[in-house]
C-alpha cells in the first residue's frame, strides 16, 4: 500500500545519507523475538537470529514465505544505525519517563495484557502440556538445551488441544492462536529444561515457569511502543515512524506534557506515519 | 540531517 511505498522512499533517503535512520538494539531485538515467537519460532540468541530462523525452517509445517520475509527484515535491521546500546534499559530515570509517557501522555491504564479469559486458557493449556513432558521427552532430548524440538512440541500441544476439542490447525488465520501457543510452549520447554534437569516437574515449578513465560512473551505489544518512544526522547530523535495512527494522534496531541517531566531532555519528538514523513522530507 | 527512528513493524513494510 501507500505506506509501503513511502517506506521505500524513506529507505532511499537513508541510503543516500539524506536522513539518519536509527533504531534501538535491544528494543528492536525484543520486537523481533516477540513477533517471531507469536508465529511459533523461538529466537534464543539475538546474535544468531538468522540461524534461529533457519532452525525453525527445517520443520516442514513452516510458512517459508513468512520466514524469507523475516530474514529480509533482519538484513535491513543490520543496515540501520543502532542507538547507543550501553544506555538502554539501565537507569531508573528511564523507568519514570516510561510510566510518565504511558500514563500522562498516552493516557493508558495499567493493564495492557491479553484479555483475561484468553490468558487463563493459555496458562492452563501450557500447564497441562508441561505435566506430560516426560511422556514425550526422553532423557537425552531433555538434556539437550540448545535444540528446539518444534515437531515434538507441536505434538504435545496438539494432544492437549484435541483433549479440549480445539481443532489443531497450524496454518493460516485459523491457526494463529495455536502458533502463538506453540511459541509459548517452546519457551516453557526451554525454561523447564534449564531449571529442571529431571522430569517430571512438580506442579508448583510448572506454575512458576508458565507464569514467567507468560509475563515475558504472552502480553501485548503496547508496552514496547512506549519503550521506543523513551529511546527516541533520550537520543533527541526528530521523528518516530509508525503506522499506528491512533498512537500518533494520542502522542502528538499531548506531547507538550513532556516538558513537565524532569528526566525529559528533549521534547522535539513527533510521531509520523511513513507517508507523513515523506511529505516533510519533500517539503524540506 | 533529520533523525527518524524505525521499529520492527514499520521496518517490515520494506520486506
Amino acid at each position: 500500500g501507500p505506506e509501503q511505498e513511502a517506506m521505500q522512499v524513506i529507505w532511499g533517503y537513508h541510503k543516500k545519507d539524506r536522513l539518519r535512520l536509527v533504531t534501538s538494539g535491544e528494543a528492536m531485538e525484543m520486537d523481533m523475538v516477540i513477533a517471531f515467537n507469536t508465529e511459533g519460532c523461538c529466537v534464543t540468541d539475538t546474535y544468531m537470529i538468522t540461524e534461529n530462523i533457519e532452525a525453525f525452517e527445517t520443520w516442514d509445517r513452516v510458512d517459508r514465505d513468512l520466514t524469507a520475509k523475516w530474514k529480509q527484515v533482519v538484513d535491513l535491521f543490520d543496515q540501520l544505525e543502532v542507538l547507543d546500546r550501553e544506555r538502554e534499559g539501565t537507569q531508573g530515570a528511564e523507568d519514570t519517563l516510561f510510566s510518565f509517557i504511558r500514563e500522562e501522555v498516552l493516557c493508558e491504564g495499567g493493564n495492557d495484557t491479553l484479555p483475561q479469559n484468553r490468558a487463563k486458557d493459555d496458562v492452563e493449556i501450557l500447564h497441562n502440556c508441561a505435566r506430560h513432558f516426560q511422556e514425550w521427552y526422553g532423557e537425552d532430548r531433555w538434556r539437550d538445551l540448545r535444540r528446539i524440538e518444534y515437531d515434538l512440541n507441536w505434538k504435545i500441544l496438539e494432544s492437549e488441544l484435541l483433549q479440549r476439542s480445539i481443532e489443531p490447525v497450524f496454518e493460516g488465520e485459523e491457526g494463529a492462536q495455536n502458533r502463538c501457543l506453540l511459541g509459548l510452549l517452546n519457551r516453557v520447554v526451554g525454561f523447564s529444561k534449564k531449571s529442571c534437569p529431571m522430569l517430571p516437574m512438580n506442579p508448583r515449578h510448572i506454575d512458576f515457569v508458565v507464569e514467567a513465560v507468560m509475563k515475558k512473551y504472552g502480553g501485548d505489544r503496547r508496552e514496547h511502543e512506549v519503550r521506543h518512544i523513551v529511546h527516541c526522547i533520550e537520543h533527541d530523535v526528530d521523528f518516530l515512524i509508525t503506522v499506528d495512527e491512533d498512537l500518533t494522534a494520542r502522542f502528538n496531541g499531548k506531547r507538550h506534557e513532556l516538558s513537565k517531566h524532569p528526566a525529559c531532555c528533549s521534547i522535539k519528538l513527533t510521531l509520523v506515519t511513513p507517508s507523513q514523513l515523506v511529505n516533510r522530507l519533500i517539503a524540506q | 540531517r533529520l533523525t527518524a527512528y524505525v521499529g520492527y513493524h514499520t521496518l517490515s513494510l520494506l520486506a
